[in-house]
């Protein structure tokens, strides 16, 4: 059973409200997950966004709720609904916040449900084949395991057709030490190492050794993204990495539970969306994050954000008025890199003390 | 007097005519006749309603079908609502 779609492939969501019962990166993950199940076999796209109106407005309520013409029940019984494509009410999509939602067997599967009630967002009714997604009544599916039947996806399909072909993956180009322009996404120093991150890969050297090792960053830690943005050393022994508004904490070879976790939660304005370098003053314990033309100052001590920032960078690092790619420090010196120049900066004395490419540290002929 | 307690029957029938309502348009199409508590209605639901989930369709309200109308699920109606 199915309605017209939406008129176009690309639907942007909105979650509203977080429930309590799950860590806020499990829920977006789970309602992220729940909308690629369908776009994995359609042409539509879904993007995320934080304010205004989307396409698919995601809440949980609980008994009667604002405007919504339907109600909820308490715990059990009706776990969530959602209303078919259209304007206003149209595609939003409610979850009843008395119910225990989780990431895993245990209580109403989050992802499930979510899968289930995004079919009718974007115009499916239920099926009356057991083993459909779409089928009216919950079932503890193993979340692991792709959830459509073949029911379900013949009834998105008949909306919106197969998904466009996607275009050749370009093969991963691995990155070379000595290439002339050579940049790097984040640089950090990590107890006798530095570790450049590029890519999918990463370099390490360590204090006065000459060789350089050169790794895939996913054999020491599978769960980071490549194309990292950000990485610096704490006071504590961590490192920590960033990518667009997610960060993540390591300590040895392992990254902690729990990650990632919001950028915001460090103190940054919603408007930041990502963070371009960062570098912590051993001696101050004082982190610095540069964001395009601004710098920030965190007090690793308090873990909050010094008052007075943002500043311009040129006007925090009197001579550094580059935009900045990576940052660590190394014996004193904070080291700016940007494209393929480095910037070795006494910061005591406030001003550049060397220029260099940003691969001297291998030893390149 | 103490109140006097509603027989399971009768919980089952209230129980099964808020699920009929709710996702199988009882109360739309039966409008004032639920008043009334029309039976063959009632039934006819009933028999829809086990007709979708695949149980044996026999108008009444037996085990199966009260199981099924326990189980949590979600809250759109299965068919004609929906829209």
């Amino acid at each position: 059973y199915t309605l017209p779609g939406w008129r176009k492939y690309n639907l942007t969501y909105r979650i509203i409200n977080y429930t309590p019962d799950m860590a806020r990166a499990a829920v977006d993950e789970a309602i992220q997950e729940g909308l690629e199940v369908w776009s994995k076999v359609t042409p539509l796209k879904f993007t995320k966004i934080s304010k205004g109106i989307a396409d698919i407005m995601i809440a949980f309520r609980t008994r009667v709720h604002g405007r919504c013409p339907r109600y909820f029940d308490g715990p059990l019984g009706v776990l969530g609904h959602a209303f078919p494509p259209g304007p206003g009410l149209g595609g939003d999509t409610h979850f009843d916040e008395d119910e225990n939602w989780t990431k895993d067997g245990a209580g109403f599967n989050l992802f499930l449900v979510a899968a289930h009630e995004f079919g009718h967002a974007l115009g499916l009714s239920h099926s009356n084949d057991q083993t459909a997604l779409m089928f009216p009544n919950y079932v503890s599916l193993d979340p692991r395991k792709y959830p459509l039947s073949q029911d379900d996806i013949n009834g998105i399909q008949s909306i919106y057709g197969l998904p466009k072909e996607p275009a050749k993956p370009k093969e991963p180009t691995i990155p070379h030490a000595c290439d002339p322009d050579l940049t790097f996404d984040a640089i950090t120093t990590f107890r006798r190492e530095v570790m450049f991150f590029k890519g999918r890969h990463l370099w390490r050297i360590y204090y006065d050794i000459t060789d350089v090792e050169f790794e895939l960053i996913a054999s020491f830690w599978p769960s980071l993204p490549a194309d990292l943005q950000a990485a610096y050393e704490n006071p504590r022994d961590k490192i920590l990495v960033f990518k667009d508004e997610n960060f993540w904490m390591i300590r040895g070879y392992a990254v902690l539970p729990d990650y990632p976790k919001s950028i915001h939660t460090l103190g940054f304005p919603g408007r930041v969306k990502k963070i371009d370098a960062a570098v912590c003053d051993k001696t101050t314990r004082k982190t610095y994050f540069f964001v395009g033309i601004w710098c920030w100052r965190f007090d690793e001590m308090t873990q909050t954000m010094d008052k007075g920032f943002p500043q311009r960078v040129v006007k925090h690092f009197p001579g550094i008025s580059i935009r900045v790619d990576a940052a660590f420090q190394y014996k004193g010196f904070f080291f700016f890199s940007r494209g393929s120049k480095q910037f070795e900066y006494d910061i005591k004395t406030k001003n550049i003390t060397r220029i260099m490419r940003t691969n001297t540290w291998f030893q390149c002929k | 007097f103490p109140l006097v307690r509603m027989t399971e029957n009768e919980e089952n029938m209230q129980l099964a005519q808020a699920y009929l309502n709710q996702f199988y348009s009882l109360e739309i199409e039966g409008n004032h006749l639920v008043q009334s508590k029309n039976r063959s209605l009632i039934d006819d639901k009933i028999r829809e309603m086990q007709a979708f989930f695949g149980l044996t369709v026999t108008g009444k309200l037996d085990s199966n079908t009260l199981e099924i109308m326990k189980t949590p699920r979600c809250g759109v109606p299965d068919v004609g609502q929906y829209g």
